[in-house]
């Protein structure tokens, strides 16, 4: 999280909002939910109150406009630049504007004004821009879903370190993003993606190049918007081009950065019992064409050119890979090894000589 | 325009007129009409390397395909640094 210079702020805890003008995407009561529902994800955190005047000049003056709007701030017309606000001050300081070239909704069509005036109102509060990809007060819009948001713990570090924690936090819980080289790394799933690696945690995943050694950690939702947070298990079929996505019964099918149509589907589609809950890690073997999904101690292989799983599974995972314990994490193929994870450790697992040939942190993936 | 490129990707004068409105946008790069050499901090350059460095891309102070698409993404109008 970052501030302003000088580390602007209110000196008052009690402020005030006034609604100058509406956008025709939305009825007035909608406009006005959105913003309240904003400025409260900032009140539950800190002893912030937020009051709406309809007349007069309150601290925080919320419009709609378009191009140049009277701020010498111009807009873009649609997309781009969707909104800005001003850091805490007299004036300008603490406005809203919204750009009404854009199209406003309350869920995930268009822009989400919610989602978009909470972030704004972090500015108007005295929060700059967050490097942080998970954080609300990052600067690139991204849909996250309908189900509740919850300010993210970058933001409340953030914000009360300004004002201090509030007494009031109905979700005290707030989503942390992952440290790539923590001890205690653990993964959620991992599938190379044309020739790059992806690693699930959480509601983010690590784009790994095969050149670079940073990897850029991106939000799930801001390449794949319809795709569930916390992730299953994935892997790349390399000859249909396509990605395959689990969590729970379901499966989807991603090509780029579409969805196939169809999907999401189920799980026992592909030969899996009815019973089955879930996939924990799946791996694809360019040599043999199979596919091996591992779920609890045990684990079937399915034969990607005849679409049907083989006959003889689900077998025990102890049996065939001893030593790796009997769950996996996520599982990835390169150069004739498996690489196994469990919790913060891997196993890497020479297929030639069927056993264990190292054991490595889980967060050396990274190079950590 | 002056603007850094990396040999990956053929950018047109609209390309890259739009990664100097940018840059001038979030990144308070000065314009510089004269074309006289600036302070090395506010060459697009640099510029190029806050902005990769911000988002946690590979920072190389060139304008390449993946910060080109990143400036792309829908954003809040606000400058990502300085006053």
């Amino acid at each position: 999280y970052n501030f302003f210079p000088r580390k602007l702020k209110w000196s008052k805890t009690n402020l005030t909002y006034r609604i100058m003008s509406y956008t025709s995407d939305l009825r007035r009561a909608e406009v006005e939910r959105a913003f309240k529902r904003a400025f409260k994800v900032w009140s539950d955190v800190t002893p912030l109150n937020f009051t709406r005047i309809r007349s007069g000049t309150a601290d925080i003056m919320i419009s709609f406009g378009t191009k140049e709007h009277g701020d010498f701030y111009p807009f873009d017309g649609p997309s781009g630049l969707l909104a800005h606000a001003f850091p805490p001050g007299p004036d300008y300081g603490g406005d809203a504007h919204f750009d009404d070239d854009e199209t406003w909704s309350n869920d995930s069509r268009g822009y989400n004004l919610f989602l978009v005036a909470a972030h704004e109102f972090g500015h108007s509060l005295g929060l700059e821009h967050s490097r942080d990809p998970g954080a609300l007060m990052f600067p690139i819009y991204t849909y996250t879903g309908k189900s509740g948001f919850v300010l993210p713990d970058d933001d409340v570090q953030g914000i009360q370190e300004l004002y201090g924690a509030g007494d009031r936090d109905p979700n005290p819980k707030h989503p942390k993003t992952p440290e790539k080289c923590a001890a205690d790394l653990s993964i959620d799933a991992v599938t190379k993606l044309r020739g790059e690696m992806l690693v699930f945690k959480d509601r983010f995943f690590w784009r790994l190049h095969p050149q670079m050694v940073e990897a850029e950690l991106v939000l799930i939702k801001s390449f794949w918007p319809e795709l569930p947070n916390k992730i299953d298990a994935a892997y790349e079929n390399p000859i249909k081009d396509l990605v395959f996505m689990f969590k729970g019964k379901k499966v989807w099918a991603l090509n780029g950065y579409d969805i196939v149509e169809g999907f999401p589907k189920k799980i026992n589609e592909m030969g899996f019992p009815k019973e089955m809950k879930r996939i924990d890690a799946v791996v694809h073997i360019d040599d043999t064409g199979k596919t091996l999904f591992f779920t609890g101690n045990k684990y079937w292989s399915y034969d990607e050119e005849t679409e049907v799983m083989d006959t003889g599974y689900p077998k025990f995972i102890e049996d065939e890979f001893a030593g790796i314990g009997d769950r996996v994490d996520a599982v990835y193929q390169r150069n004739g090894y498996l690489y196994f994870f469990n919790g913060p450790l891997q196993f890497e697992y020479s297929i030639w000589s069927k056993r264990i040939v190292r054991i490595l942190h889980t967060n050396s993936l990274f190079w950590c | 325009v002056p603007v850094p490129l990396d040999d990956s990707h053929e950018f047109t004068e609209e390309d890259l007129r739009f990664a100097e409105r940018y840059l001038r946008t979030h990144y308070d790069l000065r314009p510089n009409p004269t074309g006289i050499m600036k302070k090395s901090a506010n060459t697009m350059a640099s510029k190029l390397r806050e902005m990769q460095a911000f988002f946690g891309l590979e920072v190389t102070g060139k304008l390449d395909e993946e910060t080109y698409e990143l400036m792309q993404k829908p954003r809040c109008g606000v400058p990502d640094v300085g006053e």
